[in-house]
């Protein structure tokens, strides 16, 4: 896409395609490059060089720009990490413990996945490195009774970030997302105003599924918020715009690595020039 | 899905006179749009529309009354001759240990499938021994003893301290000092743009000569699936492909990229997180899927 050449049909339909191929989706991909001849005839921009431009812009505009900050008034702020297996959810954890224990807050986690094989053990390890407590039960524990056991605990210890690990689920699993209500219930009888976040894990690398797993988990959950993951490979995560203009949720954090410091707050616009790199 | 939307097309183009190739075009564009939509890779996309078009020009379609029907027949065949047939064999090797490596990315489904092999191939009489290759992910080597000890089959380690090619060897002695006839080796879950950990995966491949390397890869996966794969294939040189949390309402049209750009028969399919949720391959069911 150089400058000089001529604004035509061919030049909308690469951008189409470069869309398409950071998983965007073929029909916010149209609406995206509808918008944009929308924007060149109202702006009347004749030169090519300027439509990657304000396509970027039209991106960075869905994503929103103060959505981003986590609600963390409350004491304890209680924050739920939910999404599918293997998102990304218990290495997040850990690395949201951290950021808030360099900011001189007291953490406590929870270890609400009770069901796969060495889940618990996965998270006490993340806190060991990052220097807070895990509330757990045994193995096998119902999710719901450690997620109360900790809610005590974050109040009797004055903490001042509960952070709740569940299991990964489909959202497609009825009995599963049921079990998720139930934690959700039991959050807000023992705390009217919790959760005070509930964060969407999401793999970069997933394509179109995301909408459907957003749309359930909304439903279920109240997501406040995504948490997208692996953006440290070649995937775009382009699906997350979407997901914006269509159900209102904000990406608010980017996993970019395995380990402790690969945390990173949502930029739109570092998130609109690796879309077209 | 696509059956409907083609049908669709085509009452609108007939109520016009005759069909033609320009119609044929319009049909194409539903076609391309349900498989973008349901993630296989647009390159891939490309190609497959070539294919098609050659064969819904011919007058079959042009002179059918009912060219909806013609045109969802050529796309299924075409998709399911793409996804190959059902070939859910794993080579066992005539001088025993056969050694199978599972790699993929972070997250894919390894070693929750290294348990489910070892329970299948466990159940077909043969003797599997699990290793512990991720010596990284936190509690990852308790995570595949505890799949050990729930299907009573041995996990060979030697702790998080040691090189995965290291302990690959080691296993490979034990695996024959205790007469263990299959050898599933997990790795740590790497991405394919990471030269020092496919390198690892090389060096691993190097030392103990795998007869089956299985990428192992999340239904879920979209566009990058070409890339990912592509970079594996070329780097280690996979035998095969494991699609897992297929149980899930993924349309699963990275796996057709896979197939697409590797070649390689996708052997099996991930559909749970029990230890008994590994189905063989039905490139049928996906092509299906795919078609919505
Ligand atoms: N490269 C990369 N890997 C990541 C990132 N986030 C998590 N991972 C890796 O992804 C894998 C899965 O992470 P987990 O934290 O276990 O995911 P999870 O969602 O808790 O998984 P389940 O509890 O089994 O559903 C691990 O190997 C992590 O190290 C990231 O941002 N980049
Ligand atoms: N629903 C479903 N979940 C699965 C399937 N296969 C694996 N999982 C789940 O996916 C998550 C990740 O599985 P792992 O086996 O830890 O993945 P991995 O590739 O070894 O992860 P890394 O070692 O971190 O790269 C776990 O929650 C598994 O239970 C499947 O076929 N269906
Ligand atoms: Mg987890
Ligand atoms: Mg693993």
């Amino acid at each position: 896409l150089v400058s000089g050449k001529k604004i035509d049909d061919e030049l909308y339909e690469e951008l189409e395609e470069l869309l398409i191929q950071a998983d965007v989706g073929v029909n916010t991909a149209i609406e995206l490059v509808e918008d944009l001849r929308k924007a060149v005839k109202e702006r009347k921009i004749e030169d090519s060089g300027e439509l990657k431009n304000v396509l970027k812009e039209l991106v960075a505009d869905i994503m929103g720009s103060e959505e981003f900050k986590l609600k963390t008034v409350n004491k304890p702020t209680v924050i739920v990490v939910v999404g599918v297996n293997g998102a990304g959810k218990t290495t997040t954890i850990g690395k949201l413990a951290n950021n808030f224990k360099q900011d001189g807050k007291n953490v406590l986690l929870a270890a609400g996945d009770t069901f796969r094989a060495a889940a618990i053990d996965q998270l006490e390890i993340w806190g060991n490195r990052v220097g807070c407590d895990v509330i757990k039960h045994q193995e096998g524990a119902d999710p719901a009774a450690v997620v109360y056991d900790s809610l005590q605990a974050a109040k009797a210890r004055e903490s001042d970030i509960l952070i709740i690990d569940t299991a990964g689920r489909l959202h497609t699993k009825v009995n599963l997302m049921e079990e998720l209500k139930k934690i959700f219930r039991v959050i807000s009888r023992e705390m009217p105003d919790a959760p005070d976040e509930v964060l969407l894990v999401l793999d970069a690398t997933t394509g179109q599924n995301a909408i459907s797993q957003s749309k359930l988990f909304a439903q279920a959950a109240g997501v406040t918020g995504i948490v997208l993951t692996k953006l440290d490979g070649t995937a775009k995560g382009g699906v997350v715009i979407g997901i914006k203009s269509e159900l209102n949720i904000p990406v608010k954090f980017i996993g970019v690595g395995e380990q402790i410091d690969d945390l990173k707050e949502f930029s739109p616009q570092d998130f609109v020039e690796a879309l077209f790199e | 899905g696509l059956a409907e939307k083609l049908q669709n097309t085509f009452q609108k183009l007939k109520g016009k006179g005759k069909l033609n190739e320009a119609d044929v075009d319009q049909a194409m564009r539903d076609v391309r749009v349900a498989l973008l939509e349901a993630d296989v890779n647009f390159k891939v996309v490309k190609d497959f529309i070539k294919k098609v078009k050659e064969r819904a020009v011919g007058q079959e379609v042009l002179q059918s009354l009912t060219p909806g029907q013609h045109v969802i027949k050529i796309v299924n065949d075409e998709l399911t001759e793409l996804l190959g047939g059902t070939q859910s064999k794993i080579n066992i090797s005539s001088k025993p240990p056969t050694v199978i490596m599972l790699v993929g990315l972070q997250g894919a489904g390894k070693t929750t499938t290294a348990g489910k092999l070892a329970n299948l191939l466990r159940k077909q009489g043969r003797r599997p021994l699990l290793v512990a290759g991720d010596v990284y992910r936190p509690a990852a080597i308790k995570q595949l003893q505890v799949l050990g000890d729930q299907l009573s089959i041995p996990v060979y380690t030697l702790g998080d301290k040691t090189n995965p090619v290291d302990i690959a060897k080691g296993a490979m002695e034990h695996a024959r000092s205790y007469n263990n006839d299959i050898v599933i080796i997990d790795t740590a879950g790497r991405l394919h743009i990471n030269e020092e950990l496919m390198e690892e995966l090389q060096n691993v491949k190097n030392a103990v000569h795998p007869h089956e390397i299985l990428f192992v890869m999340d239904a879920t996966t979209g566009q990058d699936a070409v890339n990912i794969a592509q970079s594996f294939h070329e780097r280690l040189g996979i035998d095969g492909v494991i699609i897992t949390k297929l149980d899930g309402d993924t349309r699963g049209g990275g796996a057709l990229s896979v197939k697409a750009v590797t070649g390689k028969p996708i052997k099996f399919a991930g559909m749970g997180e029990k230890l008994d949720a590994l189905e063989p391959f039905h490139p049928d069911r996906i092509a299906s899927r795919i078609l919505g």
